[in-house]
């Protein structure tokens, strides 16, 4: 089961996502990969992973180097991490035949029993890479006014690959991150559960600042300290758990 | 004098800066312009201006249409909006001859006292045109654990343009963004001071709910309420002024 946590918009919530649901999921899971395809390597850096340039997801891409080569071990979770050669690749793969294809045919090599990839805040090759892997997708939306801004694009590419490149590919639901109880939280929420009518997750990730610090000690929020935002993302895991199995 | 708003991270407050620094130059300058090379258009939006299919910076892009066909006024500034169609854009100039001049070729063709460009959070070719195009860079960085990440890659890009493709740009100054005085975000603020010694501005926007609700009026923080936000822009606007005059 690979789970893509996406949104062009930045600043959502996605690598926050990625990292406390990869690490939620250990509760129900043998085998779980986190895999960074955001070139800022935000993800690999919050579990305190860092890639040297040539054992990241870049030298995967180049034909360098296999998953196994590059994985490192956080948390009882492998991560596949990045850094910004990655970007470099985005703009190589740009005529290659197939370029859509090259992170699934990657995964179908290796087994996990679910692998979670974390996006960067873009609707380029790397995003559709992942889409084209992927056979649920989670979108990270910040209760903010931009919070629906942007979503009609972005359903618009889910809809693009899931015709032409992945039909398996299923929306899991929308989750909202950095809720403070504030009008403008309330009014993002209440819109986006009527925009999006049952895709919404009942899990709601409050604001949270373990949740900020948590990276600074490079551990996810059930290693940093027992909190909000340590109950919000095992709410999540058990929701996803639910809805996966 | 062509100031673009940068950072490769996402959410870190730069259409928020661009924004309000635009309205906050209105004091000092005449004639001002605030350009959106971000597909998601957020600088727009938040003056509650929006492009429709024809009127916006990808037509400029595709030649079918110059600047002052799709500007739009608020607040007294000048605004060329931008929307998703620019993505398509960027895909489209890949292989193009002066792919990286061609929003400096479209500016020159304009007369304004001061450009503010917000820019996408990526390093792609919408970013270069920008930076190809600059006078000057303010990097917007959240006081956050991941602060300083990704800005040793931010500054090779300059540096990159600055050796090949535009040798007058230099670096305005490092802001600080959600600053909310927990150890965090002091962490993160003094270790930018000591990693960019000298090129931090004095002026540290704190974090205020009301930046978060002005987009969600169509207004820049000074023509929605006087607060904390309020006068940590017209702070930056001074502090900016007398950097550039
Ligand atoms: N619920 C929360 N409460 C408080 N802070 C949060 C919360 N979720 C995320 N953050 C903080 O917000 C910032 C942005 O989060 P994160 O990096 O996960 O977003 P992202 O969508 O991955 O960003 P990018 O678009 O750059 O990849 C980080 O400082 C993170 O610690
Ligand atoms: N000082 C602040 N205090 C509180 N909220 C803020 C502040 N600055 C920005 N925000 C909020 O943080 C969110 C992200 O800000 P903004 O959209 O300006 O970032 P960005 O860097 O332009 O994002 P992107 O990378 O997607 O373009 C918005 O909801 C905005 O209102
Ligand atoms: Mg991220
Ligand atoms: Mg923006």
């Amino acid at each position: 089961m690979v789970i893509v946590i996406m949104n062009q918009k930045g600043g959502v919530g996605k690598t926050t996502t990625a990292v406390n649901l990869a690490v939620a999921l250990k509760r129900n899971y043998e085998r779980i990969l986190l895999v960074d395809m955001d070139p800022q390597a935000n993800a690999g850096t919050h579990l305190g992973i860092r890639a040297d340039e040539n054992n990241s997801i870049a030298n995967v891409f180049a034909g360098t180097k296999k998953i196994p080569d590059i994985v490192k071990n956080a948390e009882g979770i492998d991560v596949a991490p990045s850094n910004i050669s990655l970007a470099g690749i985005e703009l190589q793969i740009v005529n290659e035949i197939g370029r859509e294809m090259l992170l699934k045919d990657i995964l179908k090599e290796i087994n996990y029993d679910v692998v979670i990839i974390d996006c960067p805040p873009s609707l380029g090759l790397l995003s559709v890479n992942a889409l084209t892997a992927a056979d649920k997708v989670i979108i990270s939306v910040l209760t903010d006014y931009f919070a629906r801004e942007g979503l009609a694009d972005f359903l618009r590419t889910v809809q693009k690959v899931k015709s032409t490149l992945n039909n398996k590919l299923s929306i899991l639901g929308y989750l909202a991150t950095n809720y403070d109880n504030t009008a403008i939280s309330k009014d993002a929420l209440e819109s986006l559960k009527s925009h999006f009518e049952g895709q919404v997750f009942k899990t709601v990730i409050r604001i949270n600042t373990h949740l900020k610090e948590a990276p600074g000690a490079g551990k996810s929020i059930f290693a940093y300290k027992k909190c909000r935002g340590y109950e919000d993302y095992e709410k999540l895991g058990e929701e996803v758990y639910e809805k996966i199995k």
